[in-house]
């Protein structure tokens, strides 16, 4: 019989899920960065994941030129992929971190945690 | 140097997908990421050496909380707009401890500073405890002088707030001209300032220590530190801090490796 997934799907058949926001919990621990990382040492990042295919929703915000993609892609899957899956919209962290001058240095980075997903 | 060349697993070549395959990737990122352990052993200990200040504590905690809550931090007006707020621990040391200190010398290195950045702030903190038997009439303010190190210019000055001057307190002096300048005239130089303080009539300068502005017996947390905020105007990588971080080790590594004596030249941000 066949094994089920953790999703309970049949085993090897991806689900078709459509493009939305996952959790990716990072650990700068775990990417050996909490040497020079003081704060915050974990952080929840999101990630997008699925299938961005006809017809786009429109909470997806899709570019004009995702849409004519998406479009020739139903037509000709074989010719053309599908649009991507891709972060639509990005916020900052604080980070509390050591230089290399041994000073500590609080810094806002840009783009770290996905607020929302888009077909792009 | 090593050059390394990394293929995406494509999905026909069953062959690389399994070399990336689960623990495997995961491993070799982490080893190519992570420093060698020596290196780590190293970063390690220095983090532990350094003491993060009460005050770079909550301004991270403080706008970091801001970011859950959705604000922006770079709104606040503490943050002066900045996207990065640097601190540097004083590096001086005291003479004597006994003899009368009458002025009183800062000096921070502020190499790593981004020279493309802009500055938008500098604020000099000096932790002050008066001491019990500092007398003096309650009209009389007390002037705190900043003077060039190499000149002795003056260069601004500031009336202590005296009240309850018994409890220890944090005094904070706006240095961003200051800082400005010097730095235009002497970049790459420690940032140096020179202290004093003034009573008027008859005019005369003030044993600091009456102010508690000695250095012995000072714990790291109380050391005066330079608060600078900059704001960088070209997008800033996370890799930036962590490929300078390595590359300033490999120099220390380096050094070693040639025998004492011989100075690493310290790899100066933005070269």
């Amino acid at each position: 019989a066949a094994s089920k997934t953790r999703h309970g799907k049949r085993h090897g058949k991806k689900s078709k899920s459509r493009c939305s926001k996952k959790p990716l919990h990072v650990n700068f621990r775990d990417l050996g960065w909490d040497d020079w990382i003081i704060a915050p040492l974990d952080y929840e990042a999101y990630h997008c994941e699925g299938v961005c295919d006809f017809p786009l929703r429109s909470h997806l915000e899709p570019t004009n030129h995702a849409i004519i993609q998406t479009l020739m892609n139903s037509m000709n899957p074989s010719n053309m992929p599908p649009s991507c899956c891709a972060p639509s919209k990005l916020s900052p962290i604080s980070i509390l971190y050591i230089d290399s001058g041994n000073n500590v240095v609080y810094k806002q980075y840009e783009d770290m945690v996905v607020e929302s997903c888009g077909c792009r | 140097v090593q050059a390394l060349a990394i293929f995406p697993p494509k999905r026909e070549s069953s062959k690389v997908a399994k070399i990336f395959d689960g623990q495997e990737a995961s491993k070799y990122f982490k080893d190519f990421y992570a420093p060698p352990s020596e290196d780590r052993n190293h970063r390690a200990t220095s983090k532990e050496a350094v003491e993060p200040h009460d005050y770079m504590l909550s301004i991270y905690k403080t706008f970091s909380t801001a970011e859950r809550l959705g604000l922006n931090a770079s709104f606040f007006r503490s943050s002066k707009a900045a996207n990065t707020i640097a601190s540097f621990v004083d590096s001086g040391q005291d003479d004597l401890p006994l003899s009368p200190l009458r002025r009183q010398r800062y000096l921070f290195d502020v190499s790593t500073l981004s020279e493309k950045a802009e500055v938008l702030g500098a604020e000099l903190r000096i932790y002050t405890k008066v001491s019990g038997n500092f007398r003096i009439s309650e009209t009389e303010p007390v002037d705190v002088q900043l003077l060039s190190c190499h000149d002795q210019q003056l260069l601004d000055s500031k009336t202590l707030d005296l009240q309850d001057s018994h409890r220890p307190k944090w005094e904070v002096l706006d240095v961003w001209e200051i800082f400005k300048e010097l730095q235009h005239l002497s970049r790459g130089k420690p940032f140096c300032l020179e202290l004093r303080a003034v009573l008027d009539t008859p005019e005369r300068e003030l044993d600091l220590q009456l102010l508690g502005l000695h250095r012995h017996g000072r714990p790291q947390q109380k050391k005066a530190i330079l608060v600078v905020f900059t704001r960088s105007k070209k997008r800033q990588t996370l890799f930036s801090e962590r490929r300078e971080g390595r590359a300033l080790l490999g120099l220390e590594r380096k050094a070693r490796e040639r025998g004492p004596g011989v100075k690493a030249s310290r790899r100066r941000r933005g070269t």
